[in-house]
């Protein structure tokens, strides 16, 4: 798991383009949105955010000022408690890049991302 | 294996405007990008056409037009062949979001997926 000290987040009420430049600057496609830096509230990516933007012809960076990461966010996140076993962690992979871990009372703890779940599994194997 | 007819792709000598066009369109982060459609040259991304874009403040699209995907892209592609094990797909899976698949004579087969990936193991774990 990478500790919620190391991952790289944003608010829900931060502007889009503030969004944007912390996805650019820590070189992600996607990164958690947390209320307060500790409750997972949805995921935010390069995608989400230039899908928002695109318009006819151009791509229009000066409509990022005026939206929030709220509006934009993928808010279906499955979470993953400490105890929850690493098939369900496989499971859940096959179609997120990534997963939330939460404690029991819903404190974000950090994330599990599919390398790691990867390494794990190829780790097994080998023996 | 998602077959070559099914990948979205942009060549060498594109530029920077059309292929974040063609990244936004397709919703992936990252794509191959082929020579004549048929011949894996490296992997470009909505990170990396971003990181050459971004300036002191503001994000300079206008830049875009000027330069080519080549200029961009990751060239460090290893490449699948059809006789390769799953084992080596899922060693070369840890580090990267999908891998290319080529004909003995070089030429793009498709695409190996790390959802496709996890979704063998997922499948082999059950039983
Ligand atoms: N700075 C870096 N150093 C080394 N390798 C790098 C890297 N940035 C990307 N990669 C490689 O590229 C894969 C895809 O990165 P992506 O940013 O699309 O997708 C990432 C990103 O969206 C998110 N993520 C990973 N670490 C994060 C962190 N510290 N904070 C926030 N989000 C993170 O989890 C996704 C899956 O990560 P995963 O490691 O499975 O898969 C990563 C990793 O194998
Ligand atoms: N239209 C869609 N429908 C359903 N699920 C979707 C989707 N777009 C994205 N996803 C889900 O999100 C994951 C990450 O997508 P991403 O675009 O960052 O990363 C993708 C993308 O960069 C590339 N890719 C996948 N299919 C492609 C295609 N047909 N042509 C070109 N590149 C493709 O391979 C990476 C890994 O794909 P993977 O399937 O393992 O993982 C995908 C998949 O689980």
């Amino acid at each position: 798991m990478i500790p919620a000290v190391n991952v790289a987040y944003v608010e829900p009420h931060h502007a889009l383009d503030h969004a944007l430049l912390i996805l650019i600057k820590s070189g992600y496609s996607a990164i958690p949105v947390l209320e307060r830096g500790e409750r997972v509230r949805g995921t935010i990516s390069k995608t989400l955010i230039l899908d928002s933007i695109l318009g006819l012809e151009q791509i229009e960076v000066d409509k990022l000022r005026d939206r929030q990461v709220a509006e934009v966010m993928n808010a279906d996140v499955p979470r993953l408690h400490a105890q929850d076993t690493m098939m369900k962690a496989l499971e859940l992979s096959i179609s997120r890049p990534f997963l939330c871990v939460e404690a029991e009372d819903g404190t974000f703890l950090g994330l599990v991302t599919r390398s790691a779940i990867l390494e794990r599994v190829h780790a097994y194997c080998r023996w």
